[in-house]
């Protein structure tokens, strides 16, 4: 996983993944996914976050990302 | 659901059954010591009890809550990923309950370096409890470590939460309330401007008014401390039976302090020389003293005042001709356009004695014989008949 390193794509998807934002992917394959539901999941990070909402892999959201966190979801079931 | 929703606690689902739970801590740290960590856990546990009839012993065998530090993979499939990153995580109650850290994590006790243990510590029994995280930023349960803050507290919306799961706190459980033996004719804080009231109870204060320091407790007593006695005011002057002994209340604390302070954790701060304590009622509150430059960074030693102003509800510590502004929430807490002149608080003089804000809301400025009452709107010394500054016996003392 990313540390530090502003993640890209593939690191913020298994970002939203892992805290709740993305159907969870199995560990040995990953799935395609069309762009919509990506970009509303970072859509609510953003939200969840207090950060400005705009679907875009920006540098805010870049940075919170990399922030020290709980690694309990943030979207529980 | 939608980006307007009230930004609140959230609820995962379940909750325990029980109120009185116990844990254990099966793994720890390497770099801390033991009773350290046994005293932080605690703590952390507490600040739920503090709002809740939760109580939370520590015991050995099954226990409802096991705590471990772990590195990377830990047999859960949640692994952990080296320093930064995941610091921690836990179960909801219907999972277990159970809390595990990152041994891989600098923790830390009291210090601004590394990751404070209690603060994540205490997020994580909020998920054990069957909280899940808030969108509200300065809530305990978001999800971000916001760094040390060494006046740490729940925040509202945490005790929303917890309430919600458990309800509201009825007995006395838990971290013992202080057993403040002034429990007696305290009055209510129900205050006027001190009237003259010529008091039988002790008359040291006529005689020489000039003091140490002067609080106000949690409770809502107020505090003069001078030397190595203190006394308690009443609503027009000094309470009976005083002056009693600081280290016979206040145990652990020397005498002769510098400066103090109760912040809105109900937590009271003393300062001398270099050092400082930080008491719950009248019980330390941890491992005190610290070092000034530890807890409070960027504040000076050999303070002469500090207080909780009522403008802002923000820490000022007061040296000299100079003043800083600590505000525990900002990094760094101690903005670098400090010092400031205490010229700024027109009419407020230099190398002040003390200064607190009273259960009236105003801020008192007090200097050798005299007090100051400060005008927030004005920004400025009251500007009233009979002015300002005026005599602390008469006014405070009773005299």
């Amino acid at each position: 996983k990313f540390v530090n390193a502003a993640p890209s794509d593939s690191n913020a998807l298994l970002y939203l993944s892992q805290f709740g934002y993305l159907a969870p992917s199995k560990g040995n394959s990953s799935h395609l996914m069309d762009e919509k539901t990506y970009r509303k999941a970072i859509e609510d990070f953003q939200a969840f976050a207090g950060l400005e909402v705009t679907g875009e892999l920006d540098s805010d959201t870049q940075k919170t990302m990399v922030l020290p966190r709980c690694g309990v979801k943030d979207k529980v079931g | 659901t939608g980006d307007n929703r009230a930004k609140r606690y959230a609820l995962q689902g379940s909750r325990w059954k029980v109120k009185d739970l116990t844990y254990k801590i099966s793994k720890y740290p390497s770099k801390l010591k033991r009773a350290e960590v046994d005293k932080e856990i605690q703590r952390a546990f507490d600040v739920w009890t503090g709002y809740t009839d939760l109580t939370f012993t520590p015991k050995s065998g099954q226990v409802h809550i096991e705590i471990r530090f772990e590195y990377g993979e830990h047999g859960d499939g949640d692994p952990f990923d080296g320093p930064g990153g995941t610091l921690a995580h836990a179960y909801f109650p219907v999972f277990g309950g159970d809390a595990h850290f990152d041994a891989s994590e600098a923790w830390s006790i009291n210090s601004y370096k590394g990751t404070n243990l209690f603060q994540v510590a205490a997020h994580e029994f909020g998920h054990s409890l069957g909280l899940s995280h808030s969108d509200v930023r300065q809530a305990l349960m978001a999800p971000f470590y916001r760094g040390y803050d060494p006046v740490f507290d729940l925040d509202t919306d945490d005790i929303e939460g917890i309430q919600a799961l458990y309800g509201k706190k009825t007995m006395k459980t838990g971290p013992r309330f202080g057993d403040d033996d002034d429990q007696d004719g305290g009055f209510d804080g129900s205050h006027d401007v001190p009237s003259k009231t010529p008091s039988s109870a002790d008359h040291s204060l006529c005689d020489d008014p000039k003091f140490d320091t002067i609080f106000n407790s949690a409770e809502g007593y107020t505090y003069v401390f001078k030397g190595e006695k203190y006394w308690k005011l009443t609503e027009n002057s000094v309470a009976p039976g005083y002056p009693k002994l600081i280290s016979d209340n206040w145990i652990g604390l020397p005498g002769n302090i510098d400066a103090s302070f109760t912040y809105k954790n109900g937590k009271t701060y003393f300062f001398k020389g270099s050092k400082y304590w930080r008491y719950k009622g009248k019980r330390v509150d941890g491992l005190y003293p610290k070092e000034i430059s530890e807890g409070f960074t960027g504040i000076p030693d050999d303070l002469d005042a500090s207080m909780v102003w009522s403008g802002n509800g923000k820490i000022y510590f007061f040296k000299g001709s100079k003043f800083w502004r600590f505000d525990p929430s900002q990094r760094p807490p101690v903005k670098s356009t400090y010092p400031k002149p205490i010229s700024n608080w027109d009419g407020v003089p230099n190398n002040l004695n003390a200064v607190f804000q009273w259960t009236n809301g105003y801020t008192y400025f007090f200097k050798d014989n005299a007090y100051y009452r400060f005008n927030d709107r004005a920004f400025a010394v009251d500007a009233t008949t009979p002015a300002f500054p005026r005599s602390s016996a008469y006014w405070w003392f009773g005299c």
